[in-house]
């Protein structure tokens, strides 16, 4: 454990709860993608069955079940609780040209060929890929509310900041993990636009919306 | 086996 994996970590359980707070206290879902929470569900899912077969220590399980449980708690929200107020139209993108390309690299591309290897895998790349359908429906839209901003923040930065922990393992530990790092890197490419209108709009007190 | 095993990274 260094520093940047646990400001990472911690950046990554801020995302998650200010989201659940955002649909909480506004009693709305409306500009959150009920695709990418889905997407999100399933990845800590299938990256956590560990839980019932390893013991790494208490931290680790703790954060695991908070992630689990917050994933489909704001599933639920938005499908369930607050469904009326669910911009469902606007959430169009495809989640099949996602699911079904990643499913395949991870059969083609990993570190061994075992059931749990090959799900922990699948879970890697679909977490890089998994905001897709948010950030395109913000494209649709043209706006976000400055709380979901805020949350794709920190979603981005928990990101960036394993990336600096990959470095530090890297030099310090002699470790590293290809595809973990990979993944990593397209997964924080893709937040890279968005920072910029984060820094260049919302810190200044705007609202974040695009040209027509 | 290059991978994290086990899978102490969340």
């Amino acid at each position: 454990m260094n520093i940047f994996r646990l400001t990472g970590d911690l950046s990554h359980l801020a995302a998650i709860i200010i989201l659940l707070l955002k649909i909480w206290k506004s009693r709305s879902c409306a500009g959150i993608s009920g695709k990418s929470q889905i997407l999100f569900a399933i990845v800590f899912t299938t990256r956590y069955l560990d839980l019932l077969s390893t013991f790494i220590s208490l931290y680790n399980s703790c954060m695991k079940v908070i992630y689990i449980g917050c994933a489909y708690a704001t599933v639920y929200m938005i499908y369930m609780k607050f469904r009326a107020t669910y911009d469902g139209n606007h959430d169009s993108f495809r989640v099949e040209f996602l699911v079904v390309p990643v499913g395949g690299l991870a059969v083609l591309i990993n570190h061994d060929f075992s059931f749990m290897e090959i799900l922990w895998t699948f879970s890697i790349y679909l977490e890089s890929v998994a905001i897709l359908p948010q950030l395109f429906m913000i494209s649709k839209t043209g706006e976000a509310e400055t709380i979901t901003t805020h949350y794709l923040f920190c979603l981005g930065l928990y990101r960036a900041l394993y990336i600096f922990n990959w470095v530090w393992r890297f030099y310090f530990e002699g470790f590293f993990d290809l595809i973990a790092i990979v993944a990593g890197v397209v997964q924080t490419i893709l937040y890279c636009d968005f920072f910029y209108l984060y820094v260049t709009k919302v810190l200044k007190g705007k609202k974040l919306s695009l040209p027509a | 086996s290059l991978s994290i095993n086990p899978k102490d990274e969340l």
